[in-house]
């Protein structure tokens, strides 16, 4: 299985192409503002800007703030991957959001992008996001691409 | 040169992989 940590540096270059503000850090992504921008943009019907404006600008380190945008932000993820991508996220890939929140932690913050990876192949926009992956570095596009196989093997019931 | 085969079996390895993904169809279970 992918190192969630590695997996996340390689994530992140990756999130860095959607150009949204705050994403120049794995620190930026734990109060989860960019990647509800990111998701915003993988699909906008879905992840809509109702929804964008429940997830709100984090000062300083309110954890308490950061926590309850991450799990707007997974409950609204897992809702998508069942009713439109028709795939199930087994309970290894389910990110524990208060340890992102709370401490940062990188291994949680890595499956809940991979969650994110996993919406942007699979969506009816997914050409020009996997076009996109198809022009980072050989060594990023390796890691995304067991990062896939690992969801897609795992999930399907 | 073994390096140059190499780079090219892993090219080849990521074009195949992100091609066929491509040609899964959307909201389809895996």
């Amino acid at each position: 299985s992918v190192n969630k940590a590695e997996l996340c540096d390689s994530l992140l270059s990756w999130l860095k192409t959607f150009q949204v503000p705050s994403c120049t850090s794995k620190e930026d992504l734990t109060n989860g503002v960019a990647i509800a921008h990111v998701l915003h943009r993988i699909d906008p019907s879905w992840f809509n800007e109702a929804w964008l404006g429940r997830i709100k600008e984090e000062r300083g380190q309110n954890w308490r703030l950061k926590v309850s945008n991450l799990k707007k932000i997974l409950q609204s993820m897992l809702e998508y991957y069942h009713e439109v991508l028709l795939q199930q996220i087994s309970d290894d890939h389910l990110p524990d959001v208060n340890r992102i929140g709370e401490l940062n932690d990188v291994t949680e913050l890595g499956k809940l992008v991979q969650l994110v990876l996993g919406c942007a192949v699979s969506c009816e926009k997914k050409h020009e996001h996997i076009e996109q992956i198809m022009t980072l570095e050989e060594s990023v596009q390796h890691v995304v691409m067991t990062a896939i196989q690992e969801l897609l093997t795992k999930d399907t019931v | 040169d073994p390096n140059m085969k190499a780079g090219t079996t892993s090219e080849g390895v990521l074009a195949n992989f992100f091609n066929s993904l491509l040609s899964k169809k959307t909201g389809t279970p895996a």
